[in-house]
């Protein structure tokens, strides 16, 4: 979406964010 | 017909609410699923947590707007609580896809990943009211006093943590307006630049630690 900047890799995700990977 | 400002905003409540039309505020089915498949079932502790998020919103709510808008803000709630778990069924779908798992325990029986969750569906269900609002001219409404970061305060919600939401939501949520993707990614620069900062954030013990870790964990030289 060219509204927002999007910064997760693709091996990152909520999971990995609340460190719950 | 010409969209005239307040048709705009008032179309954007209306999406939002067909977006919401088929989407319960109790967990669907798949949800249900997902809760069974976990190593510690959190059914119990979301729907409690749910109760009790909801039951300080209106509080706060009423205080800030007056008390004869409590019903407003149970509404507000409700469309809320459908927005969050409509979100975090699309999210365990993409999860599960990404990771091939289908065990999200540790997730599930987090309650600061529920929490911020929350919050950001609230988030988007306040902006859009307080967008009609100001597009009606009432930018003195008690409204205005419920734009972000409004709803981290009446969750006692670190900026950080809301912060590890934002990116998945929107990801997650593709009916989202570009107007209100703006406005998420506005909170999230607003968390950044300064919200984030504040004395009492988990960010600086999280700095701290990696300071700790010391420089094998760099991951760039400062070159980079």
């Amino acid at each position: 979406s060219p509204d927002y900047h999007f910064g997760l890799e693709e091996h990152e995700g909520i999971s990995e964010l609340f460190d719950c990977d | 017909p010409p969209q005239t400002p307040i048709r705009a905003a008032m179309y954007s409540i209306q999406q939002l609410r067909g977006e919401l039309t088929s989407a319960s505020d109790q967990p669907s089915g798949n949800l249900i699923v997902y809760f069974k498949n976990c190593t510690v079932d959190p059914s119990e502790e979301i729907t409690k947590r749910v109760e009790q998020l909801g039951q300080i919103f209106c509080q706060k709510f009423a205080e800030a707007v007056g008390q004869r808008c409590e019903g407003l803000g149970k509404e507000r709630f409700t469309l809320g609580v459908q927005l969050y778990y409509k979100v975090m069924e699309s999210m365990l779908k993409s999860e599960e896809k990404r990771l091939s798992v289908q065990n999200f325990s540790k997730l599930l029986n987090n309650a600061t990943f529920h929490t911020s969750l929350l919050a950001c569906a609230l988030e988007v269900v306040m902006a859009t009211y307080v967008g009609n609002s100001l597009k009606n001219g009432n930018e003195n409404g008690n409204e205005t006093d419920l734009c972000f970061p409004w709803i981290l305060d009446v969750f006692q919600l670190y900026a950080f943590d809301f912060y590890k939401v934002i990116e998945s939501f929107i990801k997650a949520e593709p009916t989202l307006k570009h107007n209100m993707i703006e406005h998420l990614g506005r909170c999230e620069q607003q968390i950044m630049e300064s919200i984030a900062w504040k004395a009492d954030s988990p960010l600086f013990e999280l700095l701290r630690q990696s300071r700790e870790e010391g420089p094998g964990e760099q991951a760039e030289p400062p070159a980079t």
